[in-house]
């Protein structure tokens, strides 16, 4: 069933196909190409060409432009990395460790997922492979105090840059939503201002449903943007159009591999192009 | 919900007898939305739409259901039947060990769902041990070792520079008392060719009895093209579909089985090592038609 390509189809069948393979939604695929076929003239809708890069546009538009940097300024700057269980948080913090390390900044790291089996060891292995000390407390403590521990140090140590790694949580649990709470309230205590990222990491390969983790997260926690993993493969990530269309949260970075140099800024002209192949 | 939105769709069809072609048509297009909402895959939703229409057109209006709720149960019913009958049952060994493989991307729950089957089967009054074949992901062994701790059972776990392969191979030797063993891999691209070839190095060496493809539930349109790289190059018997405790719709179920005929045998709904159940085909039809 899936190799056959049927005969006779026309463009705007080709396009929805495309568009909700590429984890767009029916709804916004729906909107999209109503909006196209209103749009263009009756003799720009016979070009295949010229749908397709008014269909270009139209992403780019919704997706505005190239990522705002990371704020990187505070002494430290406080990363709070968060989302569901797997996207990649641990690994993004590795990478992104290894990153500020390249520009000669002091990092350190806060082990606050005390829960996940092994979780801080994973974390301490990163650190070592970029020069990062970690704090991290016994498995089953409190995340808050971790935390909590690690910007005291952060300050003490004059660490330019402190990145937080918390457990996956599903954002429908919401006595888990509350610990995150708290993380930033302790963290705003400590200093007003922190944590100058928020940043959501969501999965490329998730469909619909990252849209609820996006809203969810975004409305019990602002969020200050989001990362995207696991685009080195075939998912397109098409969710982030409906999130940023709906949320405006700017994407600021991309997870493209497992290894340590596998982390990039989001390319939005890279990114619909990919998408539209 | 979706039977709420075909009620307004068949309003207007008080008083008539039968489902018609017409009738049909916006009934459809609703179930279309909710199926793709639901992330079932786009090819999957075409044929299921079609044999829908098929059975639904010409059918009388039975006197219990308004013609809504009817369609409803048809869609119900195709994707019950598409889904399997009722829970399926792995394959064990007749002599021991009982060889279990877990594959599947990054971060779907391997490991933490191999845990879940050690505890599963324990309670089945098997002796089960675990085998960290992953010796890439940082603290990877660690993270089993922890979880085989918790159940009070063996790990295996790479020792300096032996490959994933030797891992098994040591394990299966040494294994005295043990008569399961759950294999957890690393997370790995259907794409990655290297990879792909290690697994198939694995399942040679090893004639895994079940080799269970590991999905999350949240999976999106390309579950598909996923769960055929797996069994086309590897080979799967059945599939654990994870992280369903939340509010993913799990559309992914469907388009897997569609694509492979696989059956899905258990699924996660939770973090800790009890989280685990046997898979029922109508609780996920309902849940996908929302
Ligand atoms: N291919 C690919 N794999 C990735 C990427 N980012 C992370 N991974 C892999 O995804 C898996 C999960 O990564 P983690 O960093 O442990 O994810 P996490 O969000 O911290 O997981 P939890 O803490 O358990 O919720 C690992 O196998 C990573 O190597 C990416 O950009 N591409
Ligand atoms: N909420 C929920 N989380 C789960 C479930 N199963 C696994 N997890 C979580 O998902 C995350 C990833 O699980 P792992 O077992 O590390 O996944 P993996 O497939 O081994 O990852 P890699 O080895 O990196 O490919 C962890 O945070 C687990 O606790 C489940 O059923 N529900
Ligand atoms: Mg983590
Ligand atoms: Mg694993």
């Amino acid at each position: 069933i899936f190799s056959r390509k049927e005969a006779g189809r026309d463009i705007w069948e080709e396009l929805e196909e495309l568009l909700i393979s590429a984890d767009l939604g029916a709804k916004i695929t729906e909107r999209l190409l109503e909006k196209l076929r209103r749009q263009l003239s009756s003799r720009e809708l016979q070009s295949p060409d010229r749908v397709m890069s008014a269909l270009r546009e139209e992403l780019l538009d919704v997706l505005g432009p190239s990522s705002k940097g990371l704020c990187v300024d505070g002494s430290p700057a406080v990363f709070l990395m968060l989302g569901v269980n797997g996207t990649g948080k641990t690994t993004t913090i590795g990478k992104l460790a290894w990153k500020f390390r390249q520009e000669g900044r002091r990092v350190l790291l806060a082990a606050a997922d005390t829960f996940r089996a092994a979780a801080s060891e994973q974390l301490e292995v990163w650190g070592r492979r970029v020069g990062a000390d970690i704090i991290k407390h016994q498995p089953g403590a409190d995340p808050s105090a971790v935390v909590y521990d690690a910007v005291s140090a952060a300050v003490a140590r004059g660490a330019d840059i402190l990145l937080v790694d918390t457990a996956g949580r599903l954002h429908t649990k919401s006595n888990l939503i509350e610990e995150l709470k708290k993380i930033k309230r302790v963290l705003g205590k400590v200093k007003p201002g922190l944590p100058q990222e928020t940043l959501l990491v969501l999965d490329a390969y998730t469909g619909q449903n990252a849209i609820y983790q996006a809203r969810e997260f975004h409305q019990q926690l602002e969020l200050s943007g989001l990362v995207i993993t696991k685009l080195d493969a075939t998912a397109k990530a098409g969710a982030l159009i409906g999130i940023v269309e709906e949320m405006g949260l700017p994407i600021k970075l991309i997870g493209v591999g497992e290894g340590i140099e596998d982390l990039q800024e989001f390319n939005p002209s890279a990114f619909v192009k990919a998408l539209l192949e | 919900i979706l039977t709420n939105k075909l009620q307004t769709v068949f309003k207007q069809l008080r008083g008539y007898g039968r489902l018609t072609e017409a009738n049909i048509q916006e009934a459809l297009r609703e179930i279309k939305l909710a199926l793709l909402d639901a992330d079932v895959n786009y090819k999957v939703v075409k044929l299921l739409l079609q044999r829908v229409q098929e059975k639904a057109v010409g059918q009388e209006v039975l006197a219990s259901l308004s013609p809504g709720q009817q369609v409803v149960k048809i869609v119900h019913q195709e994707l019950v039947e598409l889904l399997g009958q009722s829970y399926r049952k792995p394959r064990l060994a007749s002599h021991p060990p009982t060889i279990f493989m877990l594959v599947g991307l990054q971060g779907s729950g391997k490991t933490t769902t191999a845990g879940k089957l050690a505890r599963h089967y324990m309670s089945e009054g098997y002796r089960p041990g675990l085998v960290a074949a992953d010796p890439y992901r940082p603290a990877a062994a660690k993270q089993l070792e922890v979880l085989a701790q918790e159940l009070g059972i063996p790990c295996y776990s790479p020792l300096e520079g032996e490959s994933p392969k030797d891992t098994c191979l040591r394990a299966v030797r040494e294994a005295e008392l043990q008569n399961f063993l759950i294999i957890d891999t690393a997370g790995r691209l259907h794409i990655n060719q290297e990879l792909m070839e290690e697994l198939q190095g694995l399942k040679k060496a090893l004639s895994p009895h079940q080799i269970m493809l590991v999905v999350d539930a949240m999976m999106g349109q390309e579950a598909v093209r996923v769960a055929e790289g797996f069994h086309n190059q590897v080979g799967i018997d059945g599939v654990v579909l994870t992280k369903q405790e939340g509010d993913a719709r799990g559309g992914a179920a469907i388009s897997i089985r569609a694509a492979i005929g696989r059956p899905i045998q258990f699924i996660g709904v939770g973090e800790r090592l009890d989280a685990l159940e046997p898979f029922h085909p109508e609780r996920i039809a309902s849940r996908i038609l929302g």
